[in-house]
């Protein structure tokens, strides 16, 4: 199974459509492993983006450098899946 | 049973597919479960049909989980399934609508996406295709039909989340819902449920073009919208893909309306706290209820105004 251990999924806001050029180009960046969960639309609507780990540190600074916005909505992905499959084991046990 | 299943937790593709059996084994005079085709990995794509008799009648198609990490919606549609069942009787709205049509329900739309979430990586969200001289794997399959296909609004490269694949339904997943739609021939509306961002969209996608059903999907969409919102509270918003979202071509409701199915809708259920996909199993049945209740609405809207 895939590991998630560090990867944090962040809510950016694009406040204007030059942001919005701008987070589009990190989704052409291969190296950075980017998962758009939301995709770049338009200004003002969220994008959701899982960040794996080792991308985390340089995402964060080019979007402080570029004064664009965001939250951290995921913390830590693989602490949410570990709860998810502890939820279905636990049902599963009382299943059986 | 049924009645003991548990609709408040994720099931994997063994557990979804033995539901199904157990639900056609309670409801023989309603429910029966057709294969439409076999997946890349040669999985069976299994889709249940609801009918209370008569013989090539019109119908509704809804399917879930067409992206495999969108997890509430094959959840959902579990929960769909033992509501038409549960309801069929009693449910005047419900019962009107199976005395004219068959609902076609479509619970797990890409299922080696969803046994490859279950076994490796959570976060997939693509078929499992293999594309030659790529080490990337899968197609996104709503971006593969036949219509805009290729045009802005996908990825013509196949590491991309949003990747088209090499041509309109090349994906078996697809081109088996595009075999029995046509074969069919009588399938009055078609709702793919996608989840997240809390949206009711209809076409089109591709092009700006307005649709030329627009004011009647629209009202038929707000009043969907209401009725879901009156439930948990739950906010949703409508229009077109293209005007809400953004330019996706090659979509699902983009061919079925060029097929002529009218009311072509998708659905993105909810995320209301920051979860993404991973909405917390305890939101599976509120998510479903609310949903359902739009469905209605739809279901409805379609049965009494046939075409």
């Amino acid at each position: 199974n895939e590991n998630f251990v560090g990867h944090q999924v962040l809510r950016i806001s694009a406040a204007d459509e030059a942001q919005l050029q701008k987070v589009k180009e990190l989704e052409d960046l291969e190296h950075l492993k980017l998962d758009f969960w939301r995709d770049p639309a338009r200004a003002g609507i969220p994008i959701d983006v899982r960040v794996p780990f080792p991308s985390v540190q340089s995402v964060k600074a080019f979007l402080e450098y570029h004064d664009i916005s965001y939250e951290i909505m995921i913390e830590d992905v693989q602490s949410l899946l570990d709860e998810e499959k502890q939820q279905m084991a636990a049902f599963q046990a009382r299943a059986l | 049973s049924t009645d003991t299943f548990n609709y408040a937790t994720y099931h994997t593709l063994d557990e979804i597919y033995e539901f199904m059996d157990l639900l056609v084994a309670e409801h023989p005079q309603l429910v029966s479960k057709i294969q439409i085709g076999n997946t890349f990995e040669g999985r069976p794509i299994h889709v249940l049909k609801f009918s209370t008799g008569g013989t090539n009648r019109p119908a509704i198609w809804i399917d879930t989980g067409i992206h495999s990490r969108e997890w509430v919606t094959q959840a959902s549609g579990i929960w769909f399934a033992k509501k038409i069942t549960k309801d069929y009787r009693q449910d005047d709205t419900l019962r009107v609508i199976l005395d004219n049509m068959d609902i076609f329900l479509e619970i797990v739309t890409n299922p080696d996406g969803f046994a490859y979430t279950h076994k490796t990586n959570r976060m997939w969200r693509k078929t499992r295709s293999r594309t030659p001289g790529s080490l990337c794997v899968g197609v996104d399959p709503n971006r593969n039909w036949d219509a805009g296909f290729g045009k802005a609004g996908a990825s013509s490269n196949p590491c991309s989340e949003t990747y088209h694949g090499k041509f309109a339904n090349s994906e078996v997943e697809v081109k088996s819902i595009v075999d029995f739609v046509t074969k069919h021939g009588k399938i009055k509306a078609f709702i793919s449920i996608h989840s997240y961002s809390q949206l009711l969209l209809y076409p089109y996608g591709y092009t700006s073009d307005p649709a030329p059903d627009k004011e009647e999907l629209d009202q038929l969409a707000k009043s969907a919208v209401s009725a879901l919102t009156s439930l948990h509270g739950t906010k949703f918003k409508y229009g077109s893909i293209i005007d809400t979202i953004y330019q996706a071509s090659g979509s699902t409701i983009d061919w079925t309306y060029s097929q002529g199915i009218k009311y072509s809708f998708t659905f993105e259920l909810r995320d209301t706290g920051l979860r993404g996909f991973l909405l917390p199993a305890s939101q599976i049945i509120p998510t479903a209820e609310e949903t359902w209740l739009a469905l209605l609405k739809i279901m409805d809207h379609t049965s009494k105004h046939l075409y």
